[in-house]
C-alpha cells in the first residue's frame, strides 16, 4: 500500500529491509516451515497434472476452512454421518466446496475435473498435518506373461516423506473414461495388487489390496485404499516394489487396461495415476521468538 | 504493597498510599493490596487526589474497583469476565510504579488458526503441509 495508503496504520514504520535482513527473514521462514531450502516453483506444464490439480483442491478446501465458519459447520455435519449443512441446503461456501463434497457423496465417480477431494479425503484432511502426492514412477511397461498381459505396473517413490511424519492414509487414484463399446453391458472389476516378490523369469507374487466394481458408463476418478501397504513400504523402502493393476470383465476374463477406460501414463496430464498419502506429524514445530 | 519487600507489613490502606507517594508525577494514588502469590495479583483501585491533574477517569472502574495486574509475564485476559482495556491500563500504572517487579501490559493470542503452503519438492512430488497456531486471528486486545 504503501505510506500514502489511508489503510496503513500511522504508527507503522514502513522501509525497505536490507539485504541481509531479508535473507534472515527467509531462513526463518523456512525454518519455521522445516524446509531445508526454497521450495521449487511450479513450473509451466506441471500444473495440469492430475496430483498437483488434486492437490490444489485439497489446498484450497483447506484455506477455505480457516476462513470460514459456515464450511467448518458444514464439513463437521458431514463428518457426523448427517450432513447436516448440506442436506438441509446450508449454503455454499464462496468457492463451491460444499457442492463439490455434496457431488463427491452422492456419485463417488464424476466427470469433474480436477480430480476432486471427496468427502472421504476431507475427514483425513481435518486430521492430517501433510498431504502429499506421488508420481507414477514407471515409464515402460513390463513384458509379463500370457496370463498377465493386461496387467498394468505402478511404482511411487516414498522415501522422500520428510522426516518426522507418520501416515495415517493413502489412496491410488486413477481415471476412468467409458469403457471400449464391447463392454456395454458388462460390470468391469478393476483390482489392485502389491507387488510381493519379483523374479526374473515369472511372473510376480501379487497381493490383492482392493477391488472395484464399475459399469462401462462410468466416467470419474477410482479410488483404492492402500494404507497398509503404504505404512510397510515407509517402514521398509527395500519392500516397495510397485502395484500391479488389472480390469476383468464379469465373468473372470482379463481386459486391455486401455478398453476398460482406465486412463495410464499415455493419457492426458489431467488424468493420469498418482498416488496420495494423508500424515500425521509427530513433532511440532515452534515459532522461534523474535 | 505489590513491593515484595513489605508484603509482610500492614495490608491496611495507608501502607499502599505510602507506595503511591513514591511517585510525585502520578496524581493519583492507587492502593494495592497483594493477596496472593502467582501472576494474577489483585488490586482494588482507590481514587485519591482527583484535582491532582491525573487523569483517573483513564481507568473505566467504579471506587474500589477490584482490578488484577499480571506478575509474571503479562498475557491478557485474565479471565472472561474482566476487562482487558482496564487491565492494559492497570498493569501499565502497576508497571509504571514497580518497573523493575512489574511487566508491561501484553496481550495473548486467544484464537489461533493454521495456515497451509503448498510446493513441489524435487523429485516433483507435491505437498501440502498444515501449519497449526500459526495465524493469531484474535487476542486479549479485541
Amino acid at each position: 500500500g504503501g505510506l500514502g495508503d489511508n489503510h496503513v496504520h500511522s504508527s507503522f514504520i514502513y522501509r525497505r529491509l536490507r539485504n541481509h535482513e531479508r535473507r534472515e527473514i527467509q531462513r526463518e521462514i523456512l525454518s519455521i516451515l522445516g524446509l531445508p531450502h526454497r521450495p521449487r516453483p511450479f513450473s509451466p506444464g506441471k500444473q495440469a497434472s492430475s496430483a498437483p490439480l488434486f492437490m490444489l483442491d485439497l489446498y484450497n478446501a483447506m484455506t477455505n476452512e480457516e476462513d470460514s465458519e459456515e464450511l467448518e459447520y458444514s464439513l463437521k455435519g458431514s463428518m457426523a454421518g448427517e450432513s447436516r449443512g448440506i442436506r438441509k441446503g446450508y449454503p455454499a461456501s464462496p468457492n463451491g466446496y460444499s457442492r463439490r463434497i455434496q457431488l463427491s457423496r452422492m456419485t463417488p465417480l464424476t466427470t469433474q475435473n480436477p480430480p476432486l477431494a471427496s468427502l472421504h479425503d476431507t475427514n483425513f484432511l481435518n486430521d492430517a498435518d501433510m498431504v502429499m502426492s506421488f508420481v507414477n514412477l514407471v515409464e515402460r511397461d513390463k513384458d509379463f506373461s500370457h496370463h498377465r498381459r493386461h496387467y498394468k505396473e505402478f511404482r511411487f517413490d516414498l522415501t522422500q516423506i520428510p522426516h518426522g511424519e507418520a501416515v495415517t492414509a493413502a489412496e491410488f487414484r486413477i481415471y476412468k473414461d467409458r469403457s471400449n463399446s464391447r463392454f456395454e453391458n458388462e460390470t468391469i472389476q478393476i483390482s489392485i495388487y502389491q507387488i510381493i516378490k519379483e523374479y526374473p523369469n515369472r511372473d510376480a507374487d501379487l497381493f490383492l489390496l482392493d477391488t472395484r466394481k464399475a459399469e462401462a458408463s462410468d466416467v470419474g476418478w477410482f479410488v483404492f485404499d492402500i494404507t497398509v501397504t503404504s505404512n510397510h513400504w515407509v517402514i521398509n523402502p527395500q519392500n516397495n516394489l510397485g502395484l500391479q493393476l488389472c480390469a476383468e470383465t464379469g465373468d473372470g476374463r482379463s481386459i486391455n487396461v486401455k478398453s476398460a477406460g482406465l486412463v495410464g501414463r499415455h493419457g492426458p496430464q489431467s488424468k493420469q495415476p498418482f498416488m496420495v498419502a494423508f500424515f500425521k506429524a509427530s513433532e511440532v514445530l515452534f515459532r522461534s521468538v523474535r | 504493597a505489590a513491593n515484595n519487600k513489605r508484603k509482610n507489613q500492614n495490608r491496611n490502606k495507608s501502607s499502599g498510599q505510602q507506595e503511591s507517594s513514591r511517585m510525585p508525577s502520578v496524581g493519583a494514588r492507587n492502593s494495592i493490596k497483594k493477596e496472593q502469590e502467582g501472576l494474577q495479583q489483585p488490586i482494588t483501585i482507590a481514587y485519591v487526589g482527583k484535582n491532582s491533574g491525573w487523569p483517573s477517569d483513564w481507568i473505566i472502574a467504579p471506587e474500589g474497583y477490584a482490578a488484577f495486574y499480571c506478575d509474571g509475564e503479562c498475557s491478557f485476559p485474565l479471565n472472561a469476565h474482566m476487562n482487558a482495556t482496564n487491565h492494559a491500563i492497570v498493569q501499565t500504572l502497576v508497571h509504571l510504579m514497580f518497573p523493575d517487579h512489574v511487566p508491561k501490559p501484553c496481550c495473548a493470542p486467544t484464537k489461533l488458526n493454521a495456515i497451509s503452503v503448498l510446493y513441489f519438492d524435487d523429485s516433483s512430488n507435491v505437498i501440502l503441509k498444515k501449519y497449526r497456531n500459526m495465524v493469531v486471528r484474535s487476542c486479549g486486545c479485541h
